[in-house]
């Protein structure tokens, strides 16, 4: 464990009655390599080990703890202050129609995740519609319908016409017919891609969403900045869903994402199956990131 | 006035070290280069780069050829990987390569388990003028897998390539199915598959390391194919696979459409990430 590794850097230690600076050092170079491991951001790392120092030095080792696990847990405090502290709800109006764009990386888990999202909503008295906006992708809108039949929930498809199009017809039919929630799944794109993240404002623009929900793997690296982060940028996100953490990842993704761009997790991605969509519990990734 | 030649370095090897992690090369493997680079004692910044460069190429370099040289055909290539990085796609990309150079090629349905998969690869295969072997949804991934290999052998096919689902590394059941398709293919014939290709994602980060280790365990991998390399992830976690595990990156995946592949070129690789 992080508090072992760091017990064993901290082996000279006399016991003292302040944390000192040169223990706090050789106990935060442990909680660099664990945070670098867990894929967080260069940056955020340095920053984090910045604060994490401060708050440390000086303190009274608590009789109850070992200096190395009073660091740890100080770090843990930091950590799950960062993440956000507690959990974030999805936006979620009563009387309004409630527009929910789901945007991503390829391969990220958007089509899948809206599935889920829907059926979320949907045991929630909610009656969602699903939109199928991503009209590049082979088979692409088959994917959505065949998801939508299995929670018995209506699929909005045009075929190969315009998104911008496609989400404005689905907004309209939604009001028309009574729906409550509209999802919108897009394709994955690079956020390098200017036409792709012109669409994505257009579409943005023209329905006017309650929440824009980057979805982001769980697997990603230090690249899940440049990602968050232009997408925030160009785009503007209320919202991140992390997927993919039913497997080994650290998931140090989600604290350069929150770090980079203040962007709330809401929920996490644990599986393939439908059901596997949960609230996020920053205490409960925390620990993870930390190995 | 310049600064003293002391501190200059303390700045390179900072530079170097964040270029390199922020790259995907990860904590250990970046330490281990920067020592490495520090124990040969250059003395200026360009030599310091010269020298990283030259030991990065030396990591990455592999001496096998892209495609197997000596093989009976058709040659079969199984392509594995964790979910959502690009098997599919790369399948599509390879087929274009083989069917451009005259081959016929097949290609399996394999995933029998994810919404439209299948649809998906078929689409891909009339793209590229390839057959497609299917079976129903939820079928056996092995059944499909044999019935493929059968008719590869009988139409004289050149190539075979078989999409498998994504599964992660550590569903042990589905590492254990894995295993099942390639013992059919042995079972067809003992040289087949003659390539087992791990597709991975350039923009996952150490976790990389973790999927290869697991994969090559259950089945074992003959070369990578890192897609996604025209966004703005380095790959760098390839330096690790190649360092710790040796398993040759053969192919890059640069875009989404089928002529979106490239031959893995260490030399190419490695200004890329130092840049
Ligand atoms: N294990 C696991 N797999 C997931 C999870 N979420 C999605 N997947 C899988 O990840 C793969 C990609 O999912 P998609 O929903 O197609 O991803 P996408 O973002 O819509 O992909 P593009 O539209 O091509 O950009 C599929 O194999 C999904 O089953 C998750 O939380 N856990
Ligand atoms: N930009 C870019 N996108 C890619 C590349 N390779 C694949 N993709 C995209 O990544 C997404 C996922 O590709 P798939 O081929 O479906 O991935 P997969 O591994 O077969 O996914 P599963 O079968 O669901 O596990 C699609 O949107 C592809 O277009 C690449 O080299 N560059
Ligand atoms: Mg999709
Ligand atoms: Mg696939």
């Amino acid at each position: 464990s992080l508090a072992d590794k760091i017990q064993a850097a901290l082996k000279r230690l006399r016991t003292k009655g302040k944390l000192s600076e040169a223990d706090i050092k050789a106990a935060l170079r442990q909680v660099r390599l664990a945070l670098l491991e867990a894929d967080v951001n260069f940056r955020v790392v340095k920053n984090f080990i910045g604060q994490v120092q401060e708050k440390a030095v000086g303190q009274e080792v608590l009789s109850s703890l070992t200096p190395a696990q009073q660091v740890v847990k100080i770090v843990q405090e930091e950590l799950i202050s960062l993440l956000g502290g507690g959990t974030s709800q999805l936006e979620r109006s009563q009387d309004a129609l409630n527009i929910y764009m789901i945007v991503g990386l390829q391969g990220a888990g958007k089509t899948t995740t809206a599935a889920k999202l829907a059926r979320l909503l949907a045991k929630e008295g909610r009656r969602p519609l699903l939109v199928a906006a991503d009209i590049y992708r082979p088979a692409a809108i088959e994917q959505l319908q065949i998801l939508g039949e299995k929670i018995q929930t209506p699929v909005f498809a045009m075929g190969k016409q315009n998104p911008v199009a496609i989400s404005r017809a689905a907004a309209e039919k939604a009001r028309r017919e009574g729906y409550d929630t509209v999802l919108i799944d897009t394709a994955g794109r690079l956020h390098i891609d200017d036409d792709m993240m012109t669409e994505l404002i257009e579409i943005k623009a023209a329905v006017q969403p309650t929440e824009t929900l980057l979805v982001l793997d769980a697997l990603t690296g230090q690249d899940a900045v440049n990602a968050a982060g232009e997408f925030e940028a160009k785009l503007g996100l209320t919202g991140c869903i992390l997927t993919k953490l039913d497997g080994d990842a650290r998931g140090g993704a989600a604290l350069s994402v929150r770090a980079v761009t203040g962007v709330p997790i809401k929920l996490i991605g644990v599986g393939e199956s439908i059901e596997a969509l949960q609230t996020f519990h920053p205490e409960r990734l925390a620990t993870r990131i930390l190995g | 006035l310049l600064p003293r030649d002391g501190r200059m370095k303390e700045e390179t090897w900072e530079e170097l070290e964040e270029i390199l992690l922020t790259a995907d090369v990860g904590p250990t493997v970046t330490e281990d280069l920067i020592q490495t680079i520090k124990a040969e004692r250059v003395s200026s910044l360009d030599d310091i780069r010269t020298a990283l460069a030259a030991r990065l190429e030396e990591i990455m370099r592999a001496e096998l050829p892209r495609v197997p040289t000596h093989f009976t055909p058709p040659l079969v290539i199984l392509v594995v990987g964790v979910n959502g990085v690009g098997k599919t796609t790369s399948i599509a990309k390879l087929a274009r390569k083989f069917r451009q150079d005259g081959q016929r090629v097949i290609l399996a349905a394999c995933d029998t388990f994810r919404a439209a998969a299948v649809e998906q690869l078929s689409v891909w295969a009339n793209r590229v003028g390839a057959e497609l072997i299917a079976h129903q949804e939820g079928s056996d991934p092995a059944a499909v897998a044999y019935d493929a290999v059968q008719a590869a052998i009988a139409r004289r096919a050149g190539v075979l390539i078989l999409d498998t689902a994504g599964r992660l590394q550590t569903k042990t059941n589905l590492m254990q199915e894995l295993l099942k398709i390639r013992r059919v293919l042995g079972k067809a014939r003992p040289d087949l598959p003659q390539e087992t290709l791990l597709v991975l994602d350039a923009t996952t980060g150490q976790n990389a390391l973790s999927q290869t280790r697991l994969f090559q365990e259950a089945v074992p991998l003959t070369g990578i194919i890192l897609a996604k390399l025209d966004g703005t992830a380095k790959g760098g976690i390839a330096v690790a696979i190649q360092k710790e595990l040796g398993v040759p990156i053969k192919w890059l995946g640069t875009g989404e459409g089928f002529d979106d592949l490239e031959s893995f070129e260490a030399g190419a690789f490695v200004s890329a990430l130092l840049t």
